[in-house]
Protein backbone atom coordinates (compact mmCIF):
# COMPACT_ATOMS: atom_id res chain seq x y z
CA UNK A 1 0.00 0.00 0.00
CA UNK A 2 0.61 3.47 -1.01
CA UNK A 3 1.53 6.09 2.17
CA UNK A 4 -1.82 6.91 3.41
CA UNK A 5 -3.17 10.75 2.67
CA UNK A 6 -4.39 13.27 4.49
CA UNK A 7 -7.17 12.65 6.58
CA UNK A 8 -10.37 14.64 7.92
CA UNK A 9 -10.11 16.19 11.28
CA UNK A 10 -13.34 16.22 12.16
CA UNK A 11 -15.51 12.57 11.76
CA UNK A 12 -19.16 14.19 10.86
CA UNK A 13 -18.98 14.93 7.33
CA UNK A 14 -21.43 16.79 5.02
CA UNK A 15 -22.23 15.56 1.40
CA UNK A 16 -23.85 16.97 -1.40
CA UNK A 17 -25.07 15.84 -5.27
CA UNK A 18 -24.60 19.70 -6.72
CA UNK A 19 -25.35 17.90 -10.09
CA UNK A 20 -26.63 14.93 -11.47
CA UNK A 21 -25.82 12.75 -14.21
CA UNK A 22 -27.96 13.03 -17.82
CA UNK A 23 -31.65 11.55 -17.63
CA UNK A 24 -32.06 7.77 -17.64
CA UNK A 25 -35.04 6.02 -17.07
CA UNK A 26 -33.16 3.26 -15.00
CA UNK A 27 -31.10 5.93 -12.61
CA UNK A 28 -33.07 8.72 -11.97
CA UNK A 29 -31.99 11.17 -9.25
CA UNK A 30 -33.47 9.48 -6.16
CA UNK A 31 -31.63 5.93 -7.03
CA UNK A 32 -28.56 8.50 -7.75
CA UNK A 33 -29.08 10.15 -3.94
CA UNK A 34 -29.77 6.43 -2.59
CA UNK A 35 -26.38 5.11 -4.56
CA UNK A 36 -24.24 7.95 -2.69
CA UNK A 37 -26.00 7.59 0.42
CA UNK A 38 -25.02 3.37 0.31
CA UNK A 39 -21.25 4.20 -1.05
CA UNK A 40 -20.39 6.39 1.68
CA UNK A 41 -22.44 4.43 3.92
CA UNK A 42 -19.85 1.53 3.18
CA UNK A 43 -16.99 3.54 4.63
CA UNK A 44 -18.60 4.89 7.93
CA UNK A 45 -19.75 1.34 8.77
CA UNK A 46 -16.42 0.68 9.77
CA UNK A 47 -15.11 4.04 10.96
CA UNK A 48 -15.82 6.60 13.04
CA UNK A 49 -16.86 8.47 10.02
CA UNK A 50 -20.38 9.84 9.76
CA UNK A 51 -21.60 10.94 6.66
CA UNK A 52 -25.03 13.39 5.93
CA UNK A 53 -26.58 14.83 2.97
CA UNK A 54 -27.58 18.86 3.33
CA UNK A 55 -28.98 20.85 0.74
CA UNK A 56 -26.68 23.97 0.82
CA UNK A 57 -23.10 24.97 -0.84
CA UNK A 58 -21.01 24.01 2.09
CA UNK A 59 -20.90 20.42 2.17
CA UNK A 60 -17.81 18.64 2.47
CA UNK A 61 -18.10 16.37 -0.51
CA UNK A 62 -19.85 17.98 -3.09
CA UNK A 63 -20.62 15.53 -5.51
CA UNK A 64 -20.79 16.49 -9.75
CA UNK A 65 -21.23 14.85 -12.66
CA UNK A 66 -19.74 16.28 -15.30
CA UNK A 67 -18.26 16.05 -18.51
CA UNK A 68 -14.44 17.16 -20.92
CA UNK A 69 -12.56 19.66 -18.79
CA UNK A 70 -14.46 21.10 -16.04
CA UNK A 71 -11.58 22.97 -14.73
CA UNK A 72 -10.28 21.21 -11.88
CA UNK A 73 -6.91 19.91 -13.52
CA UNK A 74 -8.35 15.98 -14.01
CA UNK A 75 -9.97 16.51 -17.30
CA UNK A 76 -12.89 13.68 -18.70
CA UNK A 77 -12.17 12.00 -22.03
CA UNK A 78 -15.21 10.80 -23.07
CA UNK A 79 -16.28 7.31 -22.44
CA UNK A 80 -13.71 4.62 -21.40
CA UNK A 81 -10.06 5.95 -20.10
CA UNK A 82 -11.13 7.94 -17.04
CA UNK A 83 -14.55 7.78 -15.30
CA UNK A 84 -14.25 9.59 -11.86
CA UNK A 85 -11.84 11.07 -9.36
CA UNK A 86 -12.21 12.66 -5.94
CA UNK A 87 -9.98 15.12 -4.07
CA UNK A 88 -8.20 13.78 -0.83
CA UNK A 89 -8.75 15.58 2.67
CA UNK A 90 -7.13 18.74 3.23
CA UNK A 91 -7.26 22.67 2.91
CA UNK A 92 -8.26 23.01 -0.35
CA UNK A 93 -11.63 23.93 -1.06
CA UNK A 94 -12.38 21.26 -3.52
CA UNK A 95 -10.81 18.55 -0.67
CA UNK A 96 -13.27 15.73 -0.59
CA UNK A 97 -15.50 16.76 -4.08
CA UNK A 98 -16.14 13.73 -6.11
CA UNK A 99 -16.53 14.04 -10.18
CA UNK A 100 -18.05 11.50 -12.10
CA UNK A 101 -17.90 11.56 -15.88
CA UNK A 102 -21.26 11.95 -17.36
CA UNK A 103 -20.07 10.57 -20.48
CA UNK A 104 -20.12 6.93 -18.91
CA UNK A 105 -23.15 4.86 -19.34
CA UNK A 106 -23.56 4.53 -15.54
CA UNK A 107 -26.15 1.70 -14.36
CA UNK A 108 -27.15 0.27 -11.57
CA UNK A 109 -27.32 -3.57 -11.22
CA UNK A 110 -27.62 -4.29 -15.07
CA UNK A 111 -28.80 -7.51 -15.87
CA UNK A 112 -26.62 -7.51 -18.95
CA UNK A 113 -23.67 -6.20 -17.19
CA UNK A 114 -22.99 -3.09 -19.76
CA UNK A 115 -22.07 0.21 -18.42
CA UNK A 116 -20.10 1.40 -15.73
CA UNK A 117 -21.81 0.77 -12.11
CA UNK A 118 -22.19 3.46 -10.53
CA UNK A 119 -22.20 2.24 -6.79
CA UNK A 120 -18.98 0.30 -7.31
CA UNK A 121 -17.19 3.40 -9.15
CA UNK A 122 -18.96 5.65 -5.89
CA UNK A 123 -16.89 3.65 -3.27
CA UNK A 124 -13.98 3.48 -4.85
CA UNK A 125 -14.32 7.10 -5.48
CA UNK A 126 -15.75 8.17 -1.71
CA UNK A 127 -12.37 6.17 -0.49
CA UNK A 128 -10.31 8.91 -1.55
CA UNK A 129 -12.74 11.22 -0.57
CA UNK A 130 -11.50 10.03 2.91
CA UNK A 131 -8.13 9.63 2.18
CA UNK A 132 -7.27 6.56 0.70
CA UNK A 133 -4.98 5.83 -2.46
CA UNK A 134 -4.78 3.53 -5.15
CA UNK A 135 -3.32 -0.01 -4.02
CA UNK A 136 -2.00 -2.77 -6.08
CA UNK A 137 -3.56 -5.43 -3.26
CA UNK A 138 -5.56 -7.39 -5.24
CA UNK A 139 -8.40 -8.14 -2.61
CA UNK A 140 -9.16 -3.77 -3.03
CA UNK A 141 -11.94 -1.44 -4.24
CA UNK A 142 -8.77 0.57 -4.42
CA UNK A 143 -7.53 -0.96 -7.29
CA UNK A 144 -7.56 2.18 -9.93
CA UNK A 145 -9.30 -0.19 -13.13
CA UNK A 146 -12.92 -0.31 -13.08
CA UNK A 147 -13.50 -3.79 -11.71
CA UNK A 148 -17.11 -4.19 -12.64
CA UNK A 149 -20.36 -4.43 -10.43
CA UNK A 150 -19.58 -5.25 -6.59
CA UNK A 151 -23.67 -6.35 -6.62
CA UNK A 152 -25.95 -5.21 -4.11
CA UNK A 153 -25.39 -2.49 -2.00
CA UNK A 154 -27.04 -3.35 1.10
CA UNK A 155 -24.84 -6.51 0.57
CA UNK A 156 -21.51 -4.80 -0.29
CA UNK A 157 -18.77 -5.79 2.22
CA UNK A 158 -15.47 -3.92 2.08
CA UNK A 159 -12.24 -6.33 1.70
CA UNK A 160 -10.47 -6.81 4.48
CA UNK A 161 -7.88 -4.69 2.96
CA UNK A 162 -9.57 -1.62 2.31
CA UNK A 163 -10.97 -2.00 6.26
CA UNK A 164 -7.66 -2.22 7.28
CA UNK A 165 -6.50 1.12 5.74
CA UNK A 166 -9.28 2.63 6.89
CA UNK A 167 -8.60 1.66 10.54
CA UNK A 168 -5.10 2.88 10.10
CA UNK A 169 -6.11 6.44 9.03
CA UNK A 170 -9.24 6.89 11.47
CA UNK A 171 -9.31 3.62 14.13
CA UNK A 172 -12.44 1.43 14.26
CA UNK A 173 -15.70 2.31 14.56
CA UNK A 174 -17.41 1.53 18.67
CA UNK A 175 -19.30 -0.91 15.95
CA UNK A 176 -16.49 -3.05 14.89
CA UNK A 177 -14.72 -5.89 16.48
CA UNK A 178 -11.16 -5.17 16.35
CA UNK A 179 -10.67 -8.32 16.72
CA UNK A 180 -11.97 -9.15 12.64
CA UNK A 181 -9.77 -11.83 10.44
CA UNK A 182 -10.38 -11.73 6.60
CA UNK A 183 -12.62 -14.76 5.70
CA UNK A 184 -14.23 -15.33 9.19
CA UNK A 185 -18.08 -14.89 8.44
CA UNK A 186 -18.83 -15.07 12.41
CA UNK A 187 -16.60 -11.49 12.71
CA UNK A 188 -18.57 -8.80 10.46
CA UNK A 189 -17.84 -5.34 10.39
CA UNK A 190 -20.70 -4.17 9.54
CA UNK A 191 -23.54 -2.84 12.21
CA UNK A 192 -26.86 -4.28 11.78
CA UNK A 193 -29.03 -1.44 12.31
CA UNK A 194 -29.38 0.71 9.19
CA UNK A 195 -32.63 2.83 9.60
CA UNK A 196 -32.01 5.24 12.67
CA UNK A 197 -33.92 4.06 15.70
CA UNK A 198 -32.92 6.19 18.58
CA UNK A 199 -32.80 4.00 21.83
CA UNK A 200 -35.58 6.23 23.42
CA UNK A 201 -38.26 5.13 21.06
CA UNK A 202 -37.41 1.25 22.27
CA UNK A 203 -37.45 2.22 25.63
CA UNK A 204 -40.60 3.56 25.65
CA UNK A 205 -42.89 0.73 27.50
CA UNK A 206 -45.32 -0.48 24.97
CA UNK A 207 -49.56 0.09 26.15
CA UNK A 208 -51.46 -2.36 27.48
CA UNK A 209 -52.75 -3.75 24.47
CA UNK A 210 -49.44 -4.07 22.74
CA UNK A 211 -50.03 -7.63 21.18
CA UNK A 212 -48.35 -10.92 21.71
CA UNK A 213 -45.11 -11.61 19.29
CA UNK A 214 -45.46 -15.49 19.83
CA UNK A 215 -49.14 -15.58 19.50
CA UNK A 216 -49.94 -13.20 16.94
CA UNK A 217 -51.55 -13.26 13.59
CA UNK A 218 -48.82 -10.46 11.92
CA UNK A 219 -50.73 -7.91 9.83
CA UNK A 220 -47.22 -7.03 7.58
CA UNK A 221 -44.32 -8.42 7.05
CA UNK A 222 -41.10 -6.95 5.12
CA UNK A 223 -37.29 -6.86 4.54
CA UNK A 224 -36.08 -2.79 4.56
CA UNK A 225 -32.63 -2.24 4.23
CA UNK A 226 -31.99 -5.60 4.89
CA UNK A 227 -33.54 -6.40 7.98
CA UNK A 228 -37.30 -7.50 8.78
CA UNK A 229 -40.15 -5.90 10.04
CA UNK A 230 -43.00 -7.59 11.90
CA UNK A 231 -46.16 -5.57 11.76
CA UNK A 232 -49.43 -6.62 14.13
CA UNK A 233 -51.81 -3.75 15.02
CA UNK A 234 -49.66 -0.87 15.83
CA UNK A 235 -46.59 -2.10 16.92
CA UNK A 236 -43.73 -3.31 15.31
CA UNK A 237 -41.20 -5.56 16.12
CA UNK A 238 -37.75 -5.50 14.30
CA UNK A 239 -34.98 -7.73 13.15
CA UNK A 240 -31.39 -7.35 12.08
CA UNK A 241 -30.22 -8.72 9.00
CA UNK A 242 -28.58 -11.78 11.05
CA UNK A 243 -32.25 -12.53 12.18
CA UNK A 244 -31.63 -11.27 15.77
CA UNK A 245 -34.02 -9.22 17.88
CA UNK A 246 -33.69 -5.50 18.11
CA UNK A 247 -35.90 -5.82 21.48
CA UNK A 248 -38.55 -8.36 22.64
CA UNK A 249 -41.18 -5.16 23.40
CA UNK A 250 -42.42 -3.96 20.32
CA UNK A 251 -41.99 -0.56 19.13
CA UNK A 252 -44.62 1.49 17.91
CA UNK A 253 -45.41 2.66 14.10
CA UNK A 254 -46.09 5.72 14.78
CA UNK A 255 -43.53 6.80 16.55
CA UNK A 256 -40.94 5.22 14.09
CA UNK A 257 -42.06 5.77 10.83
CA UNK A 258 -43.65 9.65 10.78
CA UNK A 259 -46.27 10.49 9.35
CA UNK A 260 -48.88 7.44 9.10
CA UNK A 261 -51.78 8.78 10.86
CA UNK A 262 -52.05 7.84 14.79
CA UNK A 263 -54.92 6.63 14.38
CA UNK A 264 -53.90 4.03 12.21
CA UNK A 265 -54.86 0.68 14.09
CA UNK A 266 -53.13 -1.50 11.13
CA UNK A 267 -51.14 -1.65 7.52
CA UNK A 268 -51.70 -4.86 5.55
CA UNK A 269 -48.88 -4.84 3.36
CA UNK A 270 -45.31 -2.92 3.31
CA UNK A 271 -42.11 -3.62 0.72
CA UNK A 272 -39.24 -1.99 -0.23
CA UNK A 273 -39.22 -0.58 -3.52
CA UNK A 274 -36.28 -1.88 -6.01
CA UNK A 275 -34.62 1.01 -7.30
CA UNK A 276 -34.84 3.80 -5.06
CA UNK A 277 -34.99 1.88 -2.01
CA UNK A 278 -38.32 3.67 -0.76
CA UNK A 279 -40.48 2.09 1.51
CA UNK A 280 -44.25 1.50 0.55
CA UNK A 281 -47.05 1.04 3.42
CA UNK A 282 -50.64 -0.48 2.22
CA UNK A 283 -53.95 -0.31 4.00
CA UNK A 284 -56.96 -0.87 2.32
CA UNK A 285 -57.40 1.74 -0.35
CA UNK A 286 -54.42 4.11 0.21
CA UNK A 287 -51.11 3.52 0.03
CA UNK A 288 -48.28 5.93 1.89
CA UNK A 289 -44.10 5.90 0.18
CA UNK A 290 -41.66 6.68 2.99
CA UNK A 291 -38.28 8.19 2.02
CA UNK A 292 -35.72 6.32 5.19
CA UNK A 293 -38.36 7.03 8.06
CA UNK A 294 -40.65 10.10 6.79
CA UNK A 295 -43.50 9.87 4.51
CA UNK A 296 -43.01 11.76 1.13
CA UNK A 297 -45.49 14.69 0.50
CA UNK A 298 -48.72 14.16 -1.22
CA UNK A 299 -49.77 10.86 0.30
CA UNK A 300 -51.72 8.83 0.89
CA UNK A 301 -52.77 8.44 -2.67
CA UNK A 302 -55.28 5.43 -4.28
CA UNK A 303 -53.73 1.61 -4.56
CA UNK A 304 -55.26 2.31 -7.77
CA UNK A 305 -52.22 4.26 -9.14
CA UNK A 306 -50.38 0.44 -9.04
CA UNK A 307 -53.34 -0.84 -11.26
CA UNK A 308 -54.28 -2.79 -8.05
CA UNK A 309 -57.99 -4.06 -7.37
CA UNK A 310 -60.49 -2.10 -5.67
CA UNK A 311 -60.30 -4.29 -2.79
CA UNK A 312 -56.79 -4.05 -0.87
CA UNK A 313 -53.91 -6.21 -1.13
CA UNK A 314 -52.58 -9.10 1.32
CA UNK A 315 -49.21 -9.37 0.55
CA UNK A 316 -46.27 -7.53 -0.99
CA UNK A 317 -42.99 -8.56 -2.15
CA UNK A 318 -40.11 -8.04 -4.35
CA UNK A 319 -38.49 -11.18 -6.09
CA UNK A 320 -34.66 -11.47 -6.07
CA UNK A 321 -34.62 -13.64 -9.17
CA UNK A 322 -36.25 -10.67 -11.33
CA UNK A 323 -36.62 -7.56 -9.16
CA UNK A 324 -40.15 -7.47 -9.96
CA UNK A 325 -42.66 -6.81 -7.84
CA UNK A 326 -45.97 -9.35 -6.54
CA UNK A 327 -48.58 -8.42 -4.98
CA UNK A 328 -50.95 -10.84 -3.29
CA UNK A 329 -54.78 -10.97 -2.63
CA UNK A 330 -57.31 -13.54 -1.90
CA UNK A 331 -56.13 -16.19 -4.23
CA UNK A 332 -54.81 -13.79 -7.40
CA UNK A 333 -51.31 -12.39 -7.69
CA UNK A 334 -50.22 -9.28 -10.03
CA UNK A 335 -46.50 -8.63 -11.04
CA UNK A 336 -45.64 -5.02 -10.99
CA UNK A 337 -42.70 -3.34 -12.71
CA UNK A 338 -41.36 -0.52 -10.27
CA UNK A 339 -38.77 0.30 -12.78
CA UNK A 340 -40.88 1.16 -15.21
CA UNK A 341 -43.79 2.12 -12.55
CA UNK A 342 -46.67 -0.25 -14.83
CA UNK A 343 -48.14 -3.30 -13.84
CA UNK A 344 -46.95 -6.01 -16.05
CA UNK A 345 -49.60 -7.48 -18.77
CA UNK A 346 -51.41 -10.65 -18.29
CA UNK A 347 -52.29 -10.30 -14.54
CA UNK A 348 -53.94 -10.92 -12.15
CA UNK A 349 -53.54 -15.11 -12.41
CA UNK A 350 -54.07 -17.95 -9.88
CA UNK A 351 -51.85 -17.29 -6.99
CA UNK A 352 -52.29 -21.86 -7.31
CA UNK A 353 -49.14 -21.20 -9.45
CA UNK A 354 -47.30 -20.55 -6.46
CA UNK A 355 -46.93 -24.28 -5.53
CA UNK A 356 -47.56 -24.94 -1.95
CA UNK A 357 -48.05 -21.20 -1.17
CA UNK A 358 -51.75 -20.86 0.72
CA UNK A 359 -54.54 -18.52 -0.61
CA UNK A 360 -55.18 -15.44 2.00
CA UNK A 361 -51.85 -14.24 2.61
CA UNK A 362 -50.89 -11.93 5.78
CA UNK A 363 -47.89 -10.59 4.08
CA UNK A 364 -44.78 -11.90 2.01
CA UNK A 365 -40.97 -10.92 1.56
CA UNK A 366 -37.65 -11.63 0.12
CA UNK A 367 -35.03 -12.13 2.48
CA UNK A 368 -30.92 -12.31 2.44
CA UNK A 369 -30.92 -15.44 1.82
CA UNK A 370 -32.29 -15.95 -1.67
CA UNK A 371 -35.26 -17.24 -1.00
CA UNK A 372 -39.14 -15.66 -0.69
CA UNK A 373 -41.01 -16.05 2.84
CA UNK A 374 -44.37 -16.14 2.72
CA UNK A 375 -46.51 -15.50 6.15
CA UNK A 376 -49.97 -16.55 7.19
CA UNK A 377 -51.52 -16.99 10.63
CA UNK A 378 -48.70 -18.59 13.27
CA UNK A 379 -47.06 -20.47 10.09
CA UNK A 380 -44.81 -19.36 6.61
CA UNK A 381 -43.26 -21.24 3.88
CA UNK A 382 -40.21 -20.92 1.66
CA UNK A 383 -39.42 -20.27 -1.65
CA UNK A 384 -36.34 -20.87 -2.90
CA UNK A 385 -34.14 -19.13 -5.28
CA UNK A 386 -36.72 -18.86 -8.90
CA UNK A 387 -38.56 -21.91 -8.03
CA UNK A 388 -42.04 -21.15 -7.91
CA UNK A 389 -43.09 -23.70 -5.19
CA UNK A 390 -42.48 -24.15 -1.30
CA UNK A 391 -39.39 -26.02 -0.11
CA UNK A 392 -40.15 -29.63 1.59
CA UNK A 393 -40.66 -28.97 5.29
CA UNK A 394 -42.77 -26.43 5.64
CA UNK A 395 -44.98 -24.73 6.95
CA UNK A 396 -42.70 -23.74 10.10
CA UNK A 397 -43.95 -21.90 13.03
CA UNK A 398 -42.97 -17.85 12.63
CA UNK A 399 -42.81 -17.43 16.08
CA UNK A 400 -40.05 -20.23 16.60
CA UNK A 401 -37.90 -19.72 14.06
CA UNK A 402 -38.09 -15.91 13.87
CA UNK A 403 -39.39 -14.64 17.03
CA UNK A 404 -37.37 -16.17 19.62
CA UNK A 405 -40.60 -17.78 21.18
CA UNK A 406 -40.40 -21.55 22.42
CA UNK B 1 11.03 1.40 -29.86
CA UNK B 2 9.95 -0.48 -27.15
CA UNK B 3 8.47 -3.41 -28.85
CA UNK B 4 9.05 -4.60 -32.22
CA UNK B 5 4.96 -4.73 -33.51
CA UNK B 6 4.80 -0.79 -31.45
CA UNK B 7 3.57 1.87 -33.44
CA UNK B 8 4.22 5.68 -32.50
CA UNK B 9 1.14 6.40 -32.18
CA UNK B 10 1.29 3.62 -29.41
CA UNK B 11 4.60 4.58 -27.95
CA UNK B 12 3.26 8.21 -27.85
CA UNK B 13 -0.04 6.72 -25.89
CA UNK B 14 2.18 4.80 -23.64
CA UNK B 15 3.89 7.33 -22.66
CA UNK B 16 1.09 9.97 -22.24
CA UNK B 17 -0.50 7.38 -19.83
CA UNK B 18 2.77 6.61 -17.68
CA UNK B 19 3.32 10.39 -17.23
CA UNK B 20 -0.54 11.00 -17.12
CA UNK B 21 -1.11 7.95 -13.67
CA UNK B 22 2.32 9.30 -11.88
CA UNK B 23 4.97 6.63 -13.39
CA UNK B 24 7.00 8.82 -15.29
CA UNK B 25 7.20 12.56 -14.76
CA UNK B 26 6.11 14.76 -18.06
CA UNK B 27 8.11 15.83 -20.87
CA UNK B 28 10.58 18.89 -19.44
CA UNK B 29 8.56 21.63 -20.44
CA UNK B 30 11.07 23.80 -21.43
CA UNK B 31 13.35 21.56 -23.57
CA UNK B 32 10.77 19.24 -24.60
CA UNK B 33 13.33 16.27 -23.51
CA UNK B 34 11.57 13.24 -23.26
CA UNK B 35 12.20 10.47 -20.69
CA UNK B 36 15.58 7.99 -21.08
CA UNK B 37 14.90 4.68 -22.42
CA UNK B 38 16.07 3.25 -18.43
CA UNK B 39 13.27 5.85 -17.26
CA UNK B 40 10.64 3.90 -19.65
CA UNK B 41 11.43 0.66 -18.80
CA UNK B 42 11.27 1.00 -15.07
CA UNK B 43 8.30 3.30 -15.73
CA UNK B 44 6.65 0.36 -17.36
CA UNK B 45 7.78 -2.25 -14.94
CA UNK B 46 6.55 -0.46 -12.23
CA UNK B 47 2.99 -0.13 -13.69
CA UNK B 48 3.17 -3.57 -15.27
CA UNK B 49 3.87 -4.40 -11.56
CA UNK B 50 1.21 -2.47 -9.94
CA UNK B 51 -1.65 -3.43 -12.27
CA UNK B 52 -0.82 -7.34 -11.66
CA UNK B 53 1.24 -7.96 -15.12
CA UNK B 54 4.41 -9.63 -15.43
CA UNK B 55 7.10 -7.14 -15.10
CA UNK B 56 8.97 -7.39 -18.90
CA UNK B 57 9.61 -3.84 -19.41
CA UNK B 58 8.10 -3.48 -22.84
CA UNK B 59 5.25 -2.12 -23.97
CA UNK B 60 3.33 -5.22 -25.05
CA UNK B 61 -0.42 -5.71 -25.56
CA UNK B 62 -1.27 -6.63 -22.14
CA UNK B 63 0.30 -3.67 -21.34
CA UNK B 64 -1.51 -1.64 -23.73
CA UNK B 65 -5.11 -3.60 -22.81
CA UNK B 66 -4.86 -2.49 -18.80
CA UNK B 67 -3.87 1.14 -20.25
CA UNK B 68 -7.20 1.20 -22.12
CA UNK B 69 -9.10 -0.63 -18.90
CA UNK B 70 -11.57 2.31 -18.00
CA UNK B 71 -10.44 4.13 -14.42
CA UNK B 72 -9.82 6.26 -12.01
CA UNK B 73 -8.50 9.76 -12.87
CA UNK B 74 -6.07 10.07 -9.87
CA UNK B 75 -2.19 8.70 -10.10
CA UNK B 76 -1.50 5.22 -8.73
CA UNK B 77 1.83 6.71 -7.30
CA UNK B 78 0.91 8.96 -4.38
CA UNK B 79 1.32 12.89 -4.22
CA UNK B 80 4.44 12.91 -2.55
CA UNK B 81 6.07 10.14 -4.56
CA UNK B 82 4.85 12.60 -7.76
CA UNK B 83 6.47 15.46 -6.12
CA UNK B 84 9.63 13.77 -5.39
CA UNK B 85 9.70 12.45 -8.79
CA UNK B 86 9.74 16.15 -10.07
CA UNK B 87 12.38 17.54 -7.95
CA UNK B 88 14.09 14.97 -9.02
CA UNK B 89 14.21 15.88 -12.68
Amino acid sequence: ALVAQNKWSKRHLSWRIRTFPKESPLLGRDTVRALMYYALKVWSDISPLNFHEVAGNDADIQIDFTKADHNDGYPFDGPGGTVAHAFFPGERFTAGDTHFDDDEAWTFRSPDSHGMDLFAVAVHEFGHAIGLAHTSAIESIMRPYYQGPVGDPLKYNLPYEDKVRVWQLYGVSDSVSHTAQPDDPSQTADPPVLLDLPENRSTVPPARDSPDRCTSHFDAVAQIRGEAFFFKGKYFWRLTREKHLVSLRPAQIHRFWRGLPTNLDSVDAVYERPGDHKIVFFKGLKYWIFKDNNVEEGYPRPISDFGLPMEGVDAAFVWLHNDKTYFFKDNHYWRYDDHLRRMDLGYPKDSTLWKGVPPQLDDAMRWSDDSSYFFKGKEYWRVVGSDMEVEAGYPRPIGKDWLVCT
Amino acid sequence: RAAPSLTAEQMDMGVDWLSKYGYLPPPDPVTGQLQTKEALTKAIKAMQKFGGLEETGVLDQATLGLMKTPRCSLPDLSETEVMVGRRRR
